[in-house]
This record gives structure tokens, C-alpha cells and sequence, in this order.
């Protein structure tokens, strides 16, 4: 899998994502 | 031992040597089995991997009582609602963990026994209309269920004795979930399937569900089996039982699909198809094996991380195969 098939990647997804998503 | 002993790479095609029987549990009562699991028990100091199978109206534990030889140590009769699947519990002792339904699942118990006092009981977990459920390590339950009107996803904290502990509600997507799979690596994230063909996250600390993203159109009802986190890419195997078959690519059994969590985006990493001419699949995934039984009545292996069928276990004198489970640890392959 390259970055532009999938984009930017973020190795700290699940506590971005956690403080993004309503509670 | 059966994951341990598979070679590499076969590029011949399936070595069926690769599958070795060890032992086979020959059950008395004649009541056709519905499914097979493993459990961790611990008596007298001792923890031991213990083989429980279940038919409709019976669920036994078994012991290994000498190599290749296993004794049944206790049975619990189950006769209101028949038992339709076994849900294994990773890194739980002493505690079993069964589905009772007729097409659904409409209730979850767990069952426990003592050998010192002789005594046994069974305690109700979950009821209502039941559409996936997983259990995860440290003895916790996810379940998805669902009413005319709303979705439930829970996940319940289990106790040593059976009871619920706790009770975490998490963030339902619109649409049905139809499996889930905990993410390996990552305590507090899970992963599941949805009857629309989306992957879903969710935070179990918080109960929040992060994102929804889509599998693609190419195969229908895509049920998750594993998730691994690596790199800041989430890595989940799915099965897809209604694929039908293409020329150039044969029937998928299994794929494992990256995605970024980050954008939502997709790709496929490797695929997995059925031998030629074969058809239908039960599958169970263990770590980076996949085995699923085939319409023809023999269980397929892969390894997964190399697209490859690693083995096959054809029909035997018996009868044919109906069902396989990789035991605990991926201590072997349990077929029934």
C-alpha cells in the first residue's frame, strides 16, 4: 500500500480520532 | 500444532501431510455436534487447555487424560433453547461462553463447574435478538442487538463466578452490524462489519465510535474475523461467504484489506481464494491462519499473509466435515 493510494498516514489515529468523534 | 508445523511457502499447491491428526474425541450420546471451542481451566494448581463441544441440547468439557486421549469431565444439559454457537473467551479461565437461539441468537449464557464441590451453574449474560457478538481479552463481551426501532452494541465486563460486572454502551452506526473483531495490539479498539459492507471502530474506553469506513462494492456481506494495528494502518481479515466465482480471480475466501483510519481510505493487501471448483465456507481465523470448511465436506487452511492454501483436510471414513475452529494459542486446528 503506497501513501497515495491510502493518504496521509497518522500513527496516532485512535487518539485523534477518539478526541475528533462526539463523545 | 498444526500452525506451527505449516511450511512457508507450498508454490506446488496444497500438501495435505501438512494436517496431521493428533486426537479425536469420540462422543457416546450420538447428538450431532453444532460446534467446538477450547477454554483455559485451571484445578488443583494446574491450567490445562480443555476441549468443549456442543451440541443442541449439551455442552461437555473435555480433559486430556493421556497423548491422543481425552475423557469427558462434566456436561451441562441445555434444553429450553438450543445451543446454536460457542463463543470463545481469549485468556479467560474457567468459564464457557455459549449462544442459544433457533436462527438468532436470543440469548447468552456462561456456564461454570467446579470439580471440588461437584457443582455446576449457568448465568444469563445477554437476551434479546441478537446479531454478532465477540468476546475479547480480559473477559469482556461485545454484542450487537437489535429492536424494530434501534440498534444496541454493549460490551459487558465478565466476572471469575459469571456475573456482569459492568456495562459499557457503545455508539451504534446506522446500519446492522454483522460481526466484530477485536483489534490485536490495541485493548481498547474494536472493529466490525456492517450489513451495508462498511468497517467500523470503535473506542471501548469511551463507547465512541470513531469512523465508518467502506469495503467496496466488489464483495457482498464482508464479515471481519482479526484486526492487527501496525504502522498507523489498521489491517482487518475478512471472509466473504456470498462471493461468487471469477475467471481471473477465482473465489475470495479470505482478504486482508488495509486501511487508514486517518482518511477512511482503503486497499486490498493479499487474497486468499478457494481451491478451484470449491465452494462455501465456515471460517475462523487465528492470528495469520484462516481455516474454513468447503461445501465438499473438506476444511481449507491459509496463510493469510501469503494468499496461499497451506493445507486440506479431506472428507474422512465419518463423514464430512462441518465445522473447524482453531484452538487457543493456535494450538491446533479442531474440526467436527
Amino acid at each position: 500500500c503506497s501513501e497515495s493510494d491510502l493518504g496521509p498516514i497518522s500513527l496516532n489515529w485512535f487518539e485523534e480520532l477518539s478526541a475528533e468523534a462526539p463523545p | 500444532d498444526v500452525a506451527e508445523q505449516l511450511p512457508p511457502v507450498l508454490p506446488e499447491g496444497p500438501r495435505e501431510e501438512s494436517l496431521q491428526l493428533v486426537s479425536e474425541l469420540k462422543d457416546s450420546s450420538c447428538s450431532c455436534a453444532v460446534d467446538v471451542s477450547t477454554v483455559w481451566w485451571e484445578a488443583a494448581g494446574c491450567r490445562e487447555l480443555r476441549v468443549v463441544t456442543a451440541s443442541e441440547s449439551a455442552v461437555s468439557l473435555w480433559e486430556p487424560l493421556a497423548p491422543d486421549c481425552w475423557g469427558k469431565v462434566y456436561t451441562w444439559h441445555l434444553r429450553e433453547i438450543p445451543v446454536i454457537q460457542m463463543i470463545p473467551l481469549p485468556d479467560t479461565c474457567n468459564l464457557v461462553c455459549v449462544a442459544l437461539g433457533e436462527l438468532e441468537i436470543g440469548e447468552i449464557r456462561l456456564l461454570l463447574y467446579s470439580s471440588e464441590t461437584d457443582s455446576s451453574k449457568h448465568s444469563l449474560v445477554k437476551t434479546g435478538n441478537i446479531k454478532a457478538v465477540v468476546g475479547l481479552k480480559d473477559q469482556r463481551l461485545v454484542s450487537s442487538s437489535r429492536t424494530m426501532q434501534e440498534q444496541q452494541v454493549e460490551m459487558v465486563s465478565l466476572s471469575e463466578t459469571g456475573g456482569s460486572k459492568d456495562r459499557q454502551a457503545l455508539m451504534p452506526p446506522e446500519e446492522t452490524v454483522t460481526a466484530f473483531a477485536e483489534v490485536e495490539g490495541m485493548r481498547e479498539a474494536l472493529v466490525g462489519t456492517t450489513a451495508g459492507n462498511s468497517v467500523v471502530v470503535w473506542n471501548l474506553k469511551t463507547g465512541q465510535l470513531l469512523r465508518k469506513m467502506h469495503v467496496g462494492y466488489s464483495y457482498p456481506a464482508s464479515i471481519c474475523h482479526r484486526a492487527y494495528s501496525d504502522s498507523g494502518l489498521l489491517f482487518v481479515v475478512l471472509s466473504h461467504p456470498l462471493a461468487k466465482e471469477s475467471e481471473s480471480c477465482g473465489s475470495p475466501a479470505f482478504r486482508v484489506v488495509a486501511f487508514n483510519p486517518h482518511t477512511g481510505r482503503s486497499a486490498g493487501v493479499m487474497f486468499s481464494c478457494l481451491p478451484p471448483g470449491c465452494a462455501g465456507r465456515q471460517g475462523d481465523v487465528w492470528d495469520t491462519a484462516g481455516a474454513a470448511v468447503l461445501t465438499s465436506g473438506a476444511v481449507a487452511v491459509w496463510d493469510l499473509l501469503r494468499g496461499r492454501c497451506a493445507a486440506v483436510l479431506h472428507p474422512g471414513p465419518a463423514g464430512h466435515w462441518a465445522l473447524a475452529r482453531w484452538a487457543a494459542g493456535g494450538a491446533g486446528l479442531l474440526a467436527g
